[in-house]
């Protein structure tokens, strides 16, 4: 993965 | 997805509306800071690399582009396009922005979540997300006095991060593993950059008469 994944806001 | 974040997002994509409006119907980028126009669109342009391979929804995967699509029209326009490029006036313009991204960059590489490469650059947009207002509340204080919809395009800007404020706290009494303390940080502080333009827009709009917001 190449990561922010869990970043799921804009 | 939550009500706060929602109206936060519509927040950014008014503040979008209003100033592609103002430049292209009103022909003039008075006013407004090329810099900070310059710094969002590295912030999107870092932070939504993530198109390619992250889609936690459609909703946010359209954003993304419309986000980037948007700063960098703005950019253009203000950089490239007449009658625009005339009206922008690098003299009053000239925050030195090498001072937000030389920082923001080293934060970036030290204060991130995951240490892979993406975590590093994703966690510096943050950073410099939160401090790209700058160069436009200086043109501002230096101008004094505010236009009108550019005091609502500033509003706009302010309103969005306030809103994912309190998105953060909703989420972090309704969500049992939600944890963002880099974003917190950083978006407490670019709400911060906004209190006292608030106060000033609220006192100049608080009798109704859209008289012009004024800065010491």
């Amino acid at each position: 993965a190449w990561g922010g994944e869990d970043h799921d806001e804009l | 997805m939550n009500i706060f974040r929602f109206l936060g997002d519509m927040s950014h994509i008014l503040s979008f509306v209003i100033l592609l409006l103002k430049i292209t119907q009103g022909k003039s980028a008075a006013g407004i800071s090329l810099r900070t126009q310059e710094l969002y669109m590295i912030v999107f342009c870092s932070r939504y690399l993530d198109l390619f391979w992250n889609f936690s929804s459609l909703y946010n995967s359209f954003l993304k582009v419309v986000f980037i699509a948007c700063s960098s029209a703005i950019v253009y326009i203000i950089r490239f396009k007449s009658p625009q490029k005339d009206t922008w006036n690098p003299e009053l313009d000239n925050f030195p922005i090498q001072y937000l991204i030389g920082p923001c960059a080293v934060a970036g590489l030290l204060i991130n979540q995951d240490w892979t490469p993406f975590e590093m650059i994703w966690a510096f947009s943050i950073y410099l997300e939160a401090v790209a207002i700058l160069p436009q509340l200086f043109l501002l204080q230096k101008q004094g006095e505010v236009e009108n919809l550019t005091s609502h395009y500033v509003a706009a800007l302010g309103a969005y991060r306030g809103l994912y404020l309190m998105n953060w706290v909703y989420r972090y009494f309704t969500e049992d593993d939600y944890l963002q303390r880099i974003v917190w940080f950083a978006g407490t502080v670019q709400t911060g950059l906004y209190i006292d333009f608030f106060y000033h827009y609220y006192q100049s709009k608080r009798g109704g008469l859209s008289r012009p917001v004024k800065l010491p």
